[in-house]
């Protein structure tokens, strides 16, 4: 068994779901069903790797379960002062 | 710390603020409370005077609301975000939403109104996040004492740098405000060491570093935002591996931890190492793997724990410096990897080789930090 926070058996795709709308709210991530496959994976990765620095985690581009654990703490939100 | 674009921040230091609804989680009596002292956080150190009205438009409106609540920016319900303000600015700037789907109360269950209000308030003030894990700031909620809560450095270097300081106080919270560890500081000394399945964890006051063998840099953390119910400063761990529990040490209490989980059943006193009666605090512990022993380092003695037979092995304690020689007789933390000893003293780490009973390296406390 591994050290890292037990986390609730998400399946994959749903922590790729969690994680996409997590940094689309507070990373601007732009939206998820963009028409351009590897421009979307590439901005994932770069939003990624922005909230890893933030966090002092890893800076790995991929959503490990360190990160997934940060993600699922609860935490202040960012209200969308652009719109 | 951080601000917001244009470093936005309020022309005037008198401001208002109105409570336009309140939860049902608490007595509204509380609400105010917890609100007011979070406003007076900020207040207790800036020229900034903030005022409750109780009708009108105040600077700061301050409200609780679920999901979509007309600012484009919906609640998620239970966890996740807890609250959110705006930045300084007319009309919505500065309004305050907290999620009325969490469980907001003026203690450590749920999530402390105090803590969050004082932390949203930051925002309504004009600083953004932070990413010192110890900050007010940071935007994970991790649950501290109300009654022993203070400001750090950070928070009120960020502050000050949009306000200035408190002309009638000027100075006087900065020096006393706590500051984070830093792992790269060449002085740092530690409370406790302990491995983790195959990771390691370095304890200091509320925060710990953990360190995966599998990734270079050390992560921090506040204590608490794991675990809420463990105190801080803690002084002694070690991992069992027998049982795959990580036993963490504060005066004669101790918890356990599987994995990042607390076992149920904890706090249990000291006593059931079997450790003398006088002894109230421990200073170290390592688990001997060679030996399959718990050494349990007390003062310039130590002891050794057998876990099968659940006591103390005859002819304990010894002296340290007799059976290792070279650490300095005194230990602030120990922990046994890879089949090597290491034992922390002040900012000096020894690494000591069980076989050959010597110490082969004196190392910085901070040489597993990344630095």
């Amino acid at each position: 068994a591994y050290a890292v926070p037990v986390l609730p058996d998400n399946t994959e795709e749903e922590n790729a779901e969690f994680a996409q709308e997590y940094l689309r709210k507070l990373y601007n991530l732009t939206s998820s069903s963009g028409s351009n496959f590897r421009r979307r994976g590439n901005e994932m990765t770069e939003k990624l790797k922005e909230m890893q620095k933030f966090f002092g985690l890893q800076v790995t581009g991929t959503l490990d379960s360190s990160t997934l654990g940060v993600m699922k703490k609860s935490r202040c939100g960012v209200p969308d002062v652009a719109h | 710390y951080s601000t917001f674009p244009g470093a936005l921040k309020w022309k005037k230091n008198s401001l208002t603020y109105r409570i336009e609804n309140y939860t049902p989680d608490m007595p509204q009596a509380d609400v105010e409370k917890a609100i007011e002292k979070a406003f007076a956080v900020w207040t207790k150190v800036t020229p900034l005077k903030i005022a409750q009205i109780y009708s009108g438009t105040a600077d700061i409106m301050i409200s609780f609301v679920t999901g979509v609540h007309g600012d484009n920016s919906p609640f998620d319900g239970p966890g996740g975000f807890l609250a959110h303000a705006f930045a300084p600015s007319d009309g919505i700037g500065g309004d305050t939403h907290f999620d009325e789907d969490e469980t907001f109360t003026s203690g450590s269950a749920g999530y402390n109104l105090f803590l969050v209000a004082a932390h949203e308030f930051g925002h309504a003030l004009g600083l953004g996040h932070s990413n010192d894990p110890g900050a007010l700031m940071y935007p994970i909620y991790s649950y501290v004492n109300p009654g022993t809560f203070s400001l750090s450095q950070d928070d009120i270097q960020g502050i000050q740098y949009l306000y200035g300081p408190n002309s009638n106080a000027p100075n006087d919270p900065v020096p006393d405000a706590p500051k984070t560890p830093n792992a790269c500081d060449p002085n740092l000394s530690l409370n406790a060491v302990t491995t983790l399945r195959g990771e390691m964890m370095f304890f200091k006051d509320r925060f710990f570093w953990r360190k995966s063998p599998y990734v270079a840099n050390v992560e921090q953390y506040t204590i608490t935002s794991f675990w809420p119910e463990l105190p801080d400063n803690i002084d002694a761990a070690y991992e069992s591996r027998e049982r795959d529990l990580v036993y963490l040490f504060k005066g004669n209490q101790v918890w356990a931890l599987f994995g990042y989980d607390i076992q149920q059943g904890y706090p249990q006193s000291i006593q059931k190492f079997g450790l003398p009666a006088g002894i109230n605090k421990i200073d170290a512990a390592l688990y001997d793997e060679n030996a399959g022993k718990v050494l349990i380092f007390v003062g310039n003695k130590y002891y050794s724990y057998d876990e099968a037979r659940r006591r103390i092995d005859k002819g304990y304690p010894k002296s340290i410096e007799s059976s290792f020689p070279g650490i300095g007789g005194k230990v602030d933390a120990a922990v046994e990897d890879n089949g090597l000893m290491y034992f922390f003293s002040g900012s000096r780490m020894f690494e000591y080789n069980i076989m050959s009973k010597r110490v082969i390296r004196v190392l910085a406390t901070n040489y597993f930090l990344g630095c």
